[in-house]
């Protein structure tokens, strides 16, 4: 199955 | 204090334009370099950034770092009010709760203020990574929005296969499926880099909402690296950039 991603898991908070 | 001023509101009406089907509302990050402006739509799949430095406007100043957040639905209907070709100049000062925008004809004969109120936006800054793209597609803006369309009436998710062989988008769904491939040309329209080839899935409508920026460049850009988010990279003359960011679909 696939799963949209999410921004945050690939660019972190500053 | 803040002012800068533009020759040609046109240009910004473009730039909201491709900002406000993303999002409601956004800071804009003034400096003495110049603009930026960074955030994620409600649903944190994707992310804009814009970038306008100082040498984009007519007249800049900026004497302190300010921060202006914006209802971009407001600033639409302000932006409504004005014809493409008046110049506009938008100010703040320190510490303001609003923003004031002057509209000046072409002719100079009919000028015209509005205020909007500022919003106290809290928005997080996130870390975007200087990241080598496996391949880096540029072709012409136009082209890219066709396919984000045509791509649309098959299906939600579209496949973006890049290899030496040339850049392709495919979409399979219940009513069929769409397959549009491009190469690399001699003249230059569609220029192809690839060290290796990537091939991810992504969300459509996204990709569609990205194309509203078409009007501001001729060309995009298209970054792709393996599980990282695609970049699709419109100029804005040699003075800045629309930047969208999209996660991929993973395998669950």
């Amino acid at each position: 199955k696939v799963k949209q991603g999410s921004i945050t898991s690939f660019f972190t908070k500053k | 204090m803040f002012e800068a001023r533009l020759a040609s509101t046109l240009t910004l009406k473009r730039i909201v334009d491709a900002l406000r089907e993303i999002l409601n509302q956004s800071t804009l990050d003034c400096s003495d370099t110049g603009i930026q402006m960074q955030a994620m739509d409600n649903s944190h799949v994707s992310l804009v950034s814009l970038c306008l430095r100082k040498e984009y406007f007519e007249k800049y100043k900026c004497n302190r770092n300010i921060s202006l957040g914006l209802d971009l639905k407001s600033l639409t209907k302000v932006l409504k009010c004005a014809n493409g070709d008046d110049a506009v100049t938008i100010k703040a000062a320190d510490k303001a709760d609003k923003v004031e925008l002057s509209f000046e004809s072409a002719g100079k004969e009919r000028t015209a203020d509005y205020e909007l109120r500022l919003l106290n936006l809290d928005q997080e800054h996130l870390a975007i990574p200087e990241t080598e793209y496996n391949c880096v597609v540029h072709m012409p803006a136009t082209e890219f929005a066709r396919i984000c369309r045509d791509m649309a009436t098959f299906s939600e998710s579209v496949v973006i296969a890049c290899s030496k062989e040339g850049i392709k988008f495919s979409a399979s769904g219940e009513m069929g499926a769409a397959n549009i491939k491009l190469s690399e040309t001699t003249k230059g329209e569609v220029s192809i880099q690839v060290d290796e080839p990537v091939a991810l899935s992504f969300a459509g409508r996204y990709l569609s909402t990205f194309t509203r920026a078409t009007p501001l460049a001729e060309k995009v850009k298209i970054g792709l690296a393996p599980d990282v988010p695609l970049l699709v990279e419109y100029p804005i003359e040699d003075y800045g950039y629309i930047r969208y960011y999209l996660a991929p679909k993973v395998d669950d």
